[in-house]
């Protein structure tokens, strides 16, 4: 492998190698024109925004998948029969009937990119379908809730 | 019966001045 230090050093690598060549650079994130974030009040260049509508749903009491003339036999056993074909009858009719879970509905989710390079320094070098890498990771997260 | 709380509006970003290394093809 031909190891060179700085960004600055890349182009005599390229001069020098035949292409396409693959590289590992480092650098901090750059952009002529960054996003400003509304949420994370951070400058970025790459900007994922998830929508969701929280809302509590009653949770319903479910019905019993046995047969009707086999349900009041169900109902006084104090495990299920082997009559009954539905395995969780036991835990579904255990909450109370007026119970409220929370639930997540995804409304929309955009993600903006502006042009950007990683600089080291000595010189930069811009960097494109980033997201589509393995392990890309967002650096920063922070959710807001509007009632 | 439901009963709506709110949006929850999630950002995440890639900031400026993170320092980070990428693996590609030139």
């Amino acid at each position: 492998v031909t190891r060179v230090n700085r960004l600055n050093d890349l182009a005599q690598l390229l001069d020098a190698e035949r292409l396409p060549l693959v590289v590992t650079i480092s650098g901090k994130v750059a952009s002529e024109n960054p996003i400003n974030c509304e949420i994370t009040g951070l400058k970025s260049v790459i900007v994922e925004e998830r929508v969701n509508k929280l809302y509590l749903k009653k949770k319903e009491e479910e019905k019993c998948k046995c047969a009707i003339k086999q349900k009041e036999k169900c109902k006084r056993a104090t495990k299920p029969q082997k009559t009954c074909n539905d395995a969780d009858y036991w835990t579904l009719h255990s909450e109370p009937s007026d119970s409220w879970t929370l639930h997540s509905k995804s409304i929309s989710c955009n993600t903006k990119e502006v042009p950007w390079y990683l600089d080291d320094g000595t010189d930069h070098v811009h960097v494109v379908g980033a997201r589509g890498a393995t392990d890309f990771g967002y650096t920063a997260v922070r959710s807001k809730f509007d009632e | 019966d439901k009963k709506i709380l709110g949006l929850k509006r999630t950002e995440r970003v890639l900031p400026v001045g993170a320092f980070l290394t990428v693996v590609g093809e030139v």
